[in-house]
């Protein structure tokens, strides 16, 4: 329980106090005070370092006093003996006695009141960020003109979010540029462009002074750039340290600048614009492209025409070229196409002869058709050899797609008729 | 075969040995036979075997047995009741298309066609080899394959053999899509020969490789001059008949 004041008295106070006896007090007031104690009486047995008997004032963790012997007032007008200020609201009094008094102590007599602190001026730490004002039983913080006070009631910033930039061009600042930025702010902007346009930043190493960094580059101020799930920054120090120009491939851009409590500079300007979206060079193998240009932008079609042996499969349907376009997240469409080699599939079967057993069967591959020999021969011309062509079938130089044809060998007897000779 | 000798089978690949009426054919394909019509005659499912000189049952069980699935007589061949009293063999050829094909080897394999180019027009004295499992001098039949080789003649040969009590030559026919062949130490063919190749070798043709230019048909008196089908005058015929009843793929 808390009390604004308060009597304590030793042991038996103001008979003789008795031996081997220990006693403590805690002493609590509200919060947003301190506490005065004084003693208007004070008969403890007197030791070196007071050993034998002794009584303690100790707040937190700090001994504030130790008290033994005989103590009189210095000031005629006043009973008070000793006096002890603490700034805090809780106090712990301890009274120790041995196991020996020779003679006859009284002990203490001591009262303590709870009185008022001075937060904005009482400690090391500074409690606000601006303005400091006390009160009886507490302090607040307050803030100058344009900033507000942060939600934890001591720091003050300045509201710079929730700037929205829509122009195709345009310039941003830090506040008060070139004036000195506010401390303790998080400022927030979006860039945001129609799609199919990418936000392309621009600063000058001149137009950049944020608070620098300390040796491991962490910056206590600091600009950021977030952007299509790239990032880029944070950045600080004097001059900018990053690309000129800053490629957020994306239509959103988001800038975050974030300042601590200490450190204020000059800021920064960057200007930005918007560059339609660009789509990769890259297209897929094995075909050509029109038209052909340094840089494919939003809007942009092209037709990709597969190599002769090479076609796009959609389904069940072939062809040989397609349309792609360029989209507003800079991705082709239709780059899922592909220009896959021709397959003419396994090589039909002959009859009295075979053709060579490949897996390979994609344009280009060469396969050889023979007959069974010795007892069939290849009748068509030819030399049975057959190239997977650019329309899906096997072609033969001088036959085409028609097939060789292995005939029966006729006439040749295995043995000459023994017979015969006259 | 009359004055010929036993034949390995390998010198005559493309003999193809019909079992009822016991006759000849010639393998002209793997799918074709090509034999006299009035070997097929009235028998439109012929069994045939192919790949062995000796014809005995158990021989005939380790040779190839060829399965007819189409018997083509020549449109112009004229079907009578009896063979015996028959004068006219003009255009006595036939094509018989098998139901599987040959498989073809070192006994068993086809003879060639003519063409109708001057180089296959015969002249008298070219030699040709027949074979068969028919009549020899001294019996009636043979299990072992013989052939012979003979001459071609002239037809007037064939016309003056004198008839014995059972023919009278006079009143047989006589055709230009006949040759006259024979004559040469009694080598002839006979009863059972019907339908076998008169082989003759191809011309221009540096490698030895015989085609067949005439069938075994009919004769006055066998060991004397014998009477072939001129294959060369129906190869049109052929090529046409194998090209409408060629056995698809698919088949």
């Amino acid at each position: 329980e808390t009390s604004m004041y308060g009597e304590i008295l030793s042991p038996n106070y103001p008979q003789a106090y008795p031996n081997n006896v220990q006693k403590i007090w805690n002493i609590t007031v509200p919060d947003g005070y301190g506490v005065r104690l004084y003693f208007t009486h004070l008969d403890i047995e007197l030791s070196t370092n007071c050993e034998y008997d002794s009584v303690k004032i100790i707040s937190g963790d700090l001994v504030e006093g130790v008290l033994c012997g005989q103590k009189s007032s210095k000031n005629p007008s006043s009973p008070i003996v000793k006096e002890y200020h603490v700034p805090h609201n809780s106090l712990q009094v301890i009274f120790e006695s041995d196991f020996s008094n020779e003679e006859r102590f009284t002990g203490f007599a001591a009262y303590y009141v709870a009185v008022d602190i001075n937060e904005c001026t009482d400690f090391e730490d500074v409690p606000c960020s601006h303005f400091c004002n006390n009160f009886i039983g507490g302090y607040f913080c307050s803030c100058p003109p344009e900033y507000f006070l942060h939600d934890d009631m001591k720091n003050c910033g300045v509201n710079c979010s929730g700037n929205m930039f829509t122009d195709l061009a345009g310039e941003i600042t830090s506040p008060n540029y070139p004036s000195l930025y506010p401390e303790n702010s998080r400022c927030d902007y979006r860039v945001f462009l129609e799609k199919g346009f990418q936000v392309v930043v621009t600063i000058k190493r001149e137009d950049f002074d944020v608070e620098a960094g300390d040796s491991e580059g962490d910056c206590p101020d600091s600009l950021l750039f977030t952007a299509g799930g790239q990032q880029f920054g944070p950045y600080c120090g004097n001059g900018f340290p990053g690309q000129q120009i800053i490629e957020a491939k994306d239509n959103v851009l988001d800038i975050v600048f974030q300042t601590d409590e200490t450190g204020q500079k000059k800021g920064w300007k960057l200007r930005y614009y918007g560059d339609p979206m660009p789509c990769p060079k890259e297209f897929t193998a094995n075909s050509v492209q029109d038209p052909v240009k340094a840089k494919y932008v939003y809007k942009d079609t092209v037709k990709i025409t597969c190599l002769e042996g090479f076609e796009v499969v959609e389904g069940r349907v072939s062809s040989t070229f397609f349309y792609s376009t360029c989209q507003s997240n800079g991705q082709w469409s239709n780059s899922n196409l592909k220009c896959k080699p021709v397959d003419c599939g396994s090589p039909e079967p002959i009859k009295n002869g075979k053709a060579d057993d490949t897996e390979n069967t994609l344009f280009g591959t060469v396969i050889q058709y023979t007959c069974n020999e010795p007892y069939y021969y290849m009748k068509t011309e030819g030399t049975g050899e057959y190239r997977c062509a650019a329309n899906g079938t096997w072609m033969n130089k001088v036959l085409g797609m028609e097939l060789p044809q292995c005939v029966a060998v006729c006439g040749v007897p295995s043995q000459p008729f023994a017979g015969t000779q006259r | 075969i009359f004055g010929g000798i036993k034949a390995n089978i390998g010198s005559f690949p493309w003999q193809v040995f019909f079992q009822t009426p016991r006759a000849g054919g010639a393998l002209i394909d793997d799918h074709w036979v090509l034999t006299a019509a009035h070997v097929v005659e009235g028998n439109s499912n012929p069994i045939m075997y192919m790949g062995t000189t000796r014809v005995h049952n158990a021989d005939l069980e380790k040779a190839q047995m060829l399965i007819a699935d189409g018997v083509f007589l020549h449109p112009d061949w004229k079907p009578v009741g009896d063979l015996e009293t028959r004068k006219n063999f003009d255009n006595d050829i036939a094509l018989v298309r098998l139901k599987d094909p040959v498989k073809l080897g070192p006994n068993v394999s086809p003879i060639c066609l003519p063409d109708s180019s001057s180089d296959y027009d015969l002249e008298f004295g070219t030699l040709g080899l027949i074979s068969g499992w028919g009549r020899i001098e001294r019996r009636r039949i043979v299990v072992e394959l013989r052939g012979t080789k003979l001459p071609v003649v002239p037809m007037k040969k064939c016309e003056s053999v004198e008839s014995d009590s059972r023919i009278d030559t006079r009143t047989f026919s006589f055709t230009d899509n006949m040759i006259c062949a024979g004559g040469e130490k009694g080598s002839d063919s006979c009863e059972g020969d019907s339908g076998g190749a008169f082989a003759v070798q191809v011309p221009n043709e540096k490698k030895t490789k015989f085609y067949v230019a005439g069938l075994v048909s009919w004769g006055p008196k066998c060991g004397t001059y014998g009477i072939y089908t001129k294959v060369k005058n129906y190869i049109s015929w052929i090529e046409k008949t194998m090209q409408e009843h060629r056995i698809s793929d698919q088949d």
